[in-house]
């Protein structure tokens, strides 16, 4: 191939009997927008960088996917978002982690690549190194942009079998409830970025 | 978590992932999706590498480097590096989840070891491919 783009946009234990025909074909849809988006730049002459970027750019947009608006809840109820970006012909690279006001987290990883001396950023300087750019493409937004209801009773639901398993005191409960947890698709979900 | 790798018509490999990481997440935890050669990896020479899955086996397995180095050192195609790590390495350590990968002459990989992963691929015929089970 002269060009090529691949993408994914999540792993777990997804199961079909699980997903409603409807959501399938978001996902298909969204999955095909997005690697569209990179397959027009490149067909055009463009760099891989642009094109993973802008093809990230649409999923982090999508409130289906656990980065940027559908991004998962910490334990103390707030959306903390990692990225990371590399460059394969200097072998640059940057990234992201734990940044909380940054609309595309993947523009940013980026940026940490071109415009620092740095290769990992974190948190609340992060945070900060994304204001002080002042680029319009690194787009700053309240922690609430975040907030989709999906993900916020996810946390809910993972937080009250938390609740559950302190709750049973005896080391054999604690047990019995961690084999619970390996059968369950949704619990173990919850456990991958 | 999502992610991308591509290859332009300069022969450019360039990688990236992106991800909210796990729910109930304590401590400022950090998986590996920011970690270069975890989660994220590119080399002209060789592959670019995105990974989602339980992140702190991604970590422990240097995934993204360890496919890449399989192809640099040892002469694995792709396939046969992205399978290697996945389906064997991983297994191994218990940790779940997979890959998109992509080398220099533009075949590409997606590997996982779960019932399902979200993907899809173009070439440059614009054929498109889009999966989401086993």
């Amino acid at each position: 191939n002269e060009f090529a783009i691949v993408i994914h946009g999540g792993a777990g234990t997804i199961l079909k009997e699980n997903m409603t025909p409807e959501l399938e074909q978001e996902y298909n849809a969204k999955l095909t927008e997005a690697i569209q988006t990179g397959h027009e730049i490149l067909k055009n002459g463009g760099s891989s960088m642009d094109a993973v970027e802008a093809t990230i750019r649409v999923m982090e947009d999508s409130p289906l996917f656990n980065s940027g608006k559908g991004a998962v809840f910490t334990h103390d109820g707030i959306n903390s978002l990692d990225a990371s970006f590399m460059d394969g012909q200097t072998l640059n690279a940057g990234a992201v982690a734990g940044v909380t006001t940054v609309k595309n987290p993947i523009s940013l990883a980026r940026k940490v690549m071109t415009d620092s001396e740095h290769v990992l950023l974190s948190g609340d300087g992060a945070d900060a190194f994304a204001k002080a750019l002042q680029d319009p493409n690194i787009e700053i937004v309240s922690n609430s942009y975040f907030y989709t209801e999906n993900r916020f009773k996810s946390l809910q639901r993972v937080l009250e079998r938390e609740k559950e398993t302190e709750n049973q005191a005896t080391e054999e409960n604690k047990t019995a409830m961690r084999q619970l947890e390996l059968k369950d698709p949704y619990f173990k979900d919850s456990k991958y970025g | 978590t999502v992610g991308c790798v591509a290859l332009d018509k300069n022969g450019n490999i360039a990688a990236g992932t992106s991800t909210g990481g796990m729910t109930n997440k304590k401590y400022g935890r950090i998986g590996d999706a920011p970690i270069i050669g975890s989660g994220t990896y590119a080399n002209n020479a060789t592959c670019g590498v995105s990974s989602t899955g339980h992140g702190e086996y991604f970590i422990r397995a240097q995934v993204a480097y360890d496919i890449s180095a399989l192809m640099e050192y040892s002469g694995l195609t792709l396939k046969e590096a992205t399978d290697k790590v996945i389906q064997d390495k991983l297994v191994k350590l218990g940790g779940t989840g997979g890959v998109v990968a992509l080398d220099h002459y533009g075949n590409i990989s997606m590997d996982f070891n779960t019932p399902g992963m979200y993907r899809a691929m173009m070439n440059d015929k614009g054929e498109l491919v889009v999966g989401m089970y086993k």
